[in-house]
């Protein structure tokens, strides 16, 4: 039995890498691109800078090794995904490759970096967290129409342009759903913006990413989410029990961005707002223009040089 | 400065080890 299942699971890796190979351009992308600068390091696998040779135009290249990927399918999935759904609020895919066990995505490069950065080193005030919040819904909504669910909003996949446009980055974990089965349970996402359906095993949709926005705006107000400072496994047990978390000086908070977060992280499913909701919020009319991001983006990158 | 715990930002699918 071990042998068998063994067995099928070979079969589908190879069976993953020959879907790969109809999908990813042929040819070796060393010589298209010339590395630069390594930017990022995720699970799933590294980041680099690279300049296009023909073009000189500066690009995103998400390298991973295939051998090391435990569930390759998610691979496919995030380039099916990103080829599929092209919108101004989604970092753009421009190609793939496979070099032997190495897969090179090629997308746009954002050189403003992540939201992260911005959260954890300067101080936003509401009309710029309503304008990202905006931005951020914008994708949801065509995502969520084109039955996509994200399942990893927060700020570490916002990626920002120096003009402070604002784009959704990393569909490697998201799920595509259909009306036969428009329902998930695998637990998807990284914990502390985790939604409480996901959480405790139910079944979930497309507005786990509303929650994940909202605990994002959290992220906006306070630097990080909730319980960062706990361990994974006591945060989940704390989003389980507490659902909507306590957002300490609420109090300062505007009126209507309170009650925008109340819509976001709403436990009950059924009365949290959608995407296409919460786009006709009012605190959405609160909005500052996105080029006042870009003071924070060179804030926030002249902080972390400094680390 | 805020702090970041970059081991805590990691994506899980499924059941991750520590649970």
């Amino acid at each position: 039995a071990q042998q068998m299942k063994q067995k099928k699971k070979k079969m589908s890796d190879e069976e993953i890498i020959e879907k790969l190979r109809g999908i990813v351009t042929i040819g070796d992308p060393n010589r298209k691109f010339t590395k630069m600068e390594k930017i990022g390091q995720g699970a799933s696998g590294t980041v680099f800078t690279a300049i296009e040779i023909l073009t000189g135009m500066e690009v995103a290249i998400k390298q991973m090794n295939l051998s090391q990927q435990p569930k390759k399918e998610l691979i496919v999935n995030e380039i099916l995904v990103m080829r599929e759904n092209k919108h101004p609020n989604v970092v753009n895919y421009l190609d793939s490759y496979l070099v032997g066990e190495e897969l090179w995505v090629v997308m746009e490069y954002l050189p403003g970096g992540s939201l992260t950065d911005v959260v954890t080193e300067t101080c936003m005030d509401e009309g710029q967290i309503a304008a990202v919040c905006r931005e951020v819904l914008q994708a949801l909504e065509f995502l969520h129409y084109n039955h996509v669910i994200h399942r990893d909003i927060k700020s570490d996949n916002i990626l920002l342009g120096m003009d402070g446009s604002v784009k959704l980055t990393d569909f490697g974990f998201c799920a595509q759903i259909s009306p036969e089965q428009n329902k998930r349970t695998t637990m998807v996402g990284t914990p502390y913006w985790m939604a409480p359906e996901v959480v405790t095993r139910k079944q979930y949709g497309p507005k786990v990413d509303i929650w994940s926005l909202g605990i994002m705006a959290i992220e906006m107000i306070e630097g990080e989410p909730p319980y960062l400072n706990e361990n994974p496994l006591r945060a989940l047990y704390l989003i389980a029990t507490n659902g909507k978390p306590e957002i300490k000086e609420k109090e300062k908070l505007s009126p209507l961005f309170q009650d925008f977060l109340d819509k976001c992280l709403e436990c009950d499913v059924d009365k949290r707002w959608s995407a296409s909701e919460l786009l006709k919020h009012p605190f959405l009319k609160l909005c500052r223009p996105l080029t006042t991001l870009h003071a924070l983006i060179v804030a926030a990158r002249d902080a972390t040089k400094g680390h | 400065g805020k702090r970041r715990d970059r081991r805590k930002r990691y994506t899980v699918v499924g059941n991750p080890y520590w649970m």
